[in-house]
């Protein structure tokens, strides 16, 4: 799985 | 977060709770597509798999769970608990033609060709056109129970609001996510017909039926 991915919406 | 996210965050927790209750309260998931809820079962999961490994706030993590959880409930309900009561044959939307044209847009069309971006940008797609077996099976039937009137319009209304928050992002912080503003246009405008008919009819104490 990818380390940087991040969001924030649902 | 903007007050317009806010509600609509609750705006879509409502839509899942009312769904749930209908169906436990009434023993019964009559009039209730089971394909559109296996569909958003698939979106929230594709979609969360980061509660594995990145945590953005204690409410991010609640809500996901929530989400998840309620959903995977609904499907329980409709085809397990409550099968007898499940209009399959109403229920003739074919969703491999949602499924596998979404996949490939999601493996075309995203912001990283990674696993996770990947199958969140499926999910986004996906959850645009999720609510269409339900609608179909409306539009089949000819009419809908006023409580599946009032889950429909808070999954649209919390549609609607996002594309509100978008709007106030990218002025006060300059964030815009293509993907997820085409996506939401699209989600919301499916959602337009219905709105008209919910509120001309379903806000005047009428029940939602169409013309033959």
């Amino acid at each position: 799985l990818d380390d940087d991915f991040e969001k924030d919406e649902l | 977060m903007n007050i317009f996210r806010g509600i609509a965050d609750f705006s879509h927790l409502a839509a899942i709770i009312i769904l749930l209750h209908k169906i436990w309260k009434s023993r019964s998931c009559a009039g209730i597509s089971g394909k559109s809820q296996i569909l958003f079962a698939i979106v929230f999961t594709t979609r969360y798999l980061d509660l594995l490994t990145s945590f953005i706030s204690l409410y991010n993590t609640s809500m996901k769970v929530i989400y998840i959880s309620c959903s995977y409930a609904t499907v329980y309900l409709i085809y397990m608990k409550f099968r007898a009561t499940y209009d399959g044959n109403h229920d003739s939307f074919r969703v491999e033609f949602l499924v596998v044209p979404v996949g490939g847009l999601a493996v075309l069309i995203n912001h990283d060709f990674a696993l996770l971006e990947i199958l969140w940008t499926f999910s986004i797609y996906l959850e645009s056109v999720a609510i269409l077996p339900q609608l179909f099976m409306i539009s089949k039937t000819g009419e809908a129970e006023t409580i599946t009137t009032h889950y429909l319009f808070c999954l649209g209304l919390y549609r609607a609001l996002y594309l509100f928050n978008w709007i106030w992002r990218f002025y006060f912080e300059g964030f815009f996510d293509m993907i997820a503003i085409v996506a939401g246009l699209v989600q919301t405008v499916l959602y337009c017909d219905f709105f008209y008919l919910y509120v001309t009819k379903v806000l005047k104490g009428k029940k939602l039926s169409l013309p033959a």
